[in-house]
């Protein structure tokens, strides 16, 4: 998934 | 984090502070878009389901629960407080939000960022938040006067999604060198649907002339 890493922002 | 990010969600913060502070201090929520809250309510219960599936920090969780809770609390206002309501300016609220639900589900159907239910409702949020703030500026644009604390409400939703840009920006080179394409497409039309509001935010503020949208 490339975009996984980022689903920390809100 | 970076300081491009925390600022973001920091003026995001801000903008439900001051809507809260408006509604709440002078019982009214006139050039308020009932619409708009009601997207934001179903943008961030689509988009923080993984509040049950996924942990990253405290700090995460906890903005997560703020950003539910308030925009909750908002729509409670505007649609059953007694005082609250009856200051709705229901008559200009006349966009209609429904289309965008079903458009922007439809695209997040067509291009959802994983083929999986919450995935789907993912990217669903992240195309309903960049279009949501449309019945607000259809609103305001109808309004003869703007007070200031809907004038600066809205100004802050518009920056937190520019900080956001830069963080995107930030963030490429620094740490995930990844194209993002959903948010950033997303995002920036998100950004620019503010344009025209900024440039008119910024004359008042310059001439020290209360705001007002031309039709």
């Amino acid at each position: 998934k490339s975009d996984g890493i980022s689903k920390d922002e809100l | 984090m970076n300081v491009f990010r925390l600022a973001g969600d920091m003026t995001h913060l801000l903008s439900i502070v001051v809507l809260l502070l408006k509604i709440r201090t002078t019982k009214s929520c006139a050039g308020i878009s009932l619409k708009t809250q009601e997207l934001y309510v179903l943008v961030f219960l689509t988009r923080y389901l993984d509040l049950f599936t996924r942990y990253f920090s405290v700090y995460n969780v906890l903005m997560k629960l703020i950003f539910i809770g308030t925009s909750v609390a908002i729509f409670w206002y505007m649609r059953y407080h007694k005082v609250v309501k009856q200051t709705y300016s229901k008559d200009l609220d006349s966009f209609r939000h429904y289309h965008l639900i079903l458009g922007c589900f439809l695209m997040a159907l067509l291009i959802p960022f994983d083929f999986s239910v919450t995935e789907v409702l993912w990217t669903f949020s992240i195309y309903l938040e960049a279009v949501a703030i449309l019945p607000q500026l259809v609103l305001l644009q109808k309004s003869r006067n703007i007070d200031n604390l809907t004038g600066n409400y809205v100004f802050l939703l518009g920056a937190y999604r520019a900080l956001y840009l830069l963080n995107w920006i930030y963030r490429f080179f620094t740490e995930i060198h990844k194209i993002r394409w959903i948010p950033w497409i997303s995002g920036l039309v998100q950004t620019a649907l503010y344009a025209d509001f900024f440039y008119y935010y910024i004359q008042s503020w310059r001439k020290h002339e209360e705001l007002k949208l031309p039709a």
